[in-house]
């Protein structure tokens, strides 16, 4: 049964992409008890500033086909495979009209879902990584998933979208999505010297540990910026790295979701 | 003429509230040659996520009326006057829906700009903090300005987004509102001791310095986030903080703009 997790906060820039990205390689380097093959792993771009896409080493503005066609258009979704190991379908700034045309789309809600019943079996998890808004694309991302997965960067403005972020997937889960369980929350860009990042980390392991796990912090390091410059995972760009264990932990941690 | 100066920049986290509300701070400090009152400053939130509203001490979910009454109902602007010596207009989740209301609205575009007008001559400066988005209500804030002020990040990522960013302003000009300036940039976080900070400010500086000028970094450091958290302006936070002098000296420069 693929697992289909929605990187998902509306806040910007808290590292939605980069542990779609790192999470998805280091699930793509595990193989199951008992298996010879690894896990398959498919990213999905829902971004219309195609930021993953620019990470796996693509052209947003050249690329032919996106997942604004599958969604909008319902054609087939287009792979690109064996990114480092991963599959992925890109985005672009086509997707940027896509909130407004689904306004008025027939079943709006379950347009991703349906894009991806063909082909969810091809793979052991699908990791959505989703635009920095709470709109209609996030919201499609989240009726679509198994599980939620929420970054979360240990400083104060993330406790002010915490509710909403909640309220959110308690949204989903009241009807359109009953079976969407948070997965987990990952404090993210977490630097230990500083006190407002250690208490906001202490807060909301105090107040999330209730709702999920609340997964290790990944530090604040100058080296995931220089290896998305690369097009690289962090694990391949610098495997010595001390947060590239704690991004293996999590991912052993998602292949025992239930 | 009051001059009105979107933060505008569609991605993530890059320091537009920040700098909203301390560019804004500096500029009611500052008085005009030859008059003894100092300018006068209005802010505006612009993003459902509310940030500028709380970093500036009120509860958005408290609030009676927003911006959302002032531009979707043409109630009259809820201003709140004097928090460090700034007016601000707030925002809360409400304008989340003005996104869809907007999309079927009579004169849609032109709203933001209507909903000034009755004010804008009580004031030497209106900054409108823009959300992490290309959506309508960053569109309405570049058709109500006349001029644009992009903070960017001094990251690789702030490089994909940078294209589309001047090719959104170029489209206002073109039609909605010939006289839109770009102020400038501001390149913000930047990491002095990180080579990537360092290359992409010398990248900034020798591609966008022809199109209108780049203002000194502001530095990454974490008194900004411990300013906001105490909802202060980082002048008032630590006086003595280096970024101060940064910050001041963008604000005299505003106040040269024609
Ligand atoms: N642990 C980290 N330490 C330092 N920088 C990081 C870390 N994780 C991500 N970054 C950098 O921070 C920036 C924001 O990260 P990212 O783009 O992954 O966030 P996001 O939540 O996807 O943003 P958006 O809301 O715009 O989609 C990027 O430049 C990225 O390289
Ligand atoms: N120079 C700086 N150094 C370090 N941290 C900063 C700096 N400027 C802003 N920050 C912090 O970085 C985070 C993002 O800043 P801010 O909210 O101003 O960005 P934004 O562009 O308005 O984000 P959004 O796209 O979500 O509206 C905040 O936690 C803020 O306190
Ligand atoms: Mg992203
Ligand atoms: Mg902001």
């Amino acid at each position: 049964m693929s697992k289909i997790i929605a990187l998902f906060n509306q806040a910007g820039g808290v590292a939605k992409t980069t542990l779609t990205m790192n999470l998805g390689y280091h699930l793509s380097q595990i193989s199951p008890p008992r298996k010879k093959q690894n896990y398959r792993v498919l990213l999905i771009d829902l971004d219309p500033q195609a930021t993953l896409t620019n990470f796996m080493g693509l052209e947003p503005e050249q690329l032919e086909s996106t997942i604004y066609d599958a969604v909008i258009d319902q054609k087939k979704l287009p792979i690109h495979s064996d990114i480092h190991g991963l599959d992925l379908v890109p985005a672009s700034v086509d997707l940027s009209s896509a909130e407004l045309e689904l306004v008025v789309a027939d079943m709006r809600d379950l347009r991703l879902k349906y894009a991806l019943e063909p082909i969810q079996n091809n793979y052991d998890f699908i990791l959505l990584d989703c635009p920095p808004s709470l709109g209609i694309l996030s919201y499609i991302a989240l009726v679509a998933s198994t599980h939620v997965l929420v970054p979360i960067q240990t400083q104060y403005k993330s406790f002010l979208g915490a509710e909403l972020l909640l309220s959110t997937v308690t949204r989903v889960r009241s009807l359109p999505n009953r079976h969407l369980q948070i997965a987990g929350f990952i404090p993210s860009m977490y630097d230990a010297r500083n006190t407002q990042d250690e208490r906001t980390l202490n807060a909301i392991q105090e107040q999330l540990a209730i709702l999920a796990p609340v997964y290790k912090p990944i530090p604040r390091s100058t080296a995931f910026a220089d290896a998305a410059e690369d097009k690289q995972p962090l694990a391949i760009f610098q495997p010595k790295h001390p947060a590239v264990k704690i991004l293996k932990q999590i991912a052993i941690a998602l292949t025992k979701l239930s």
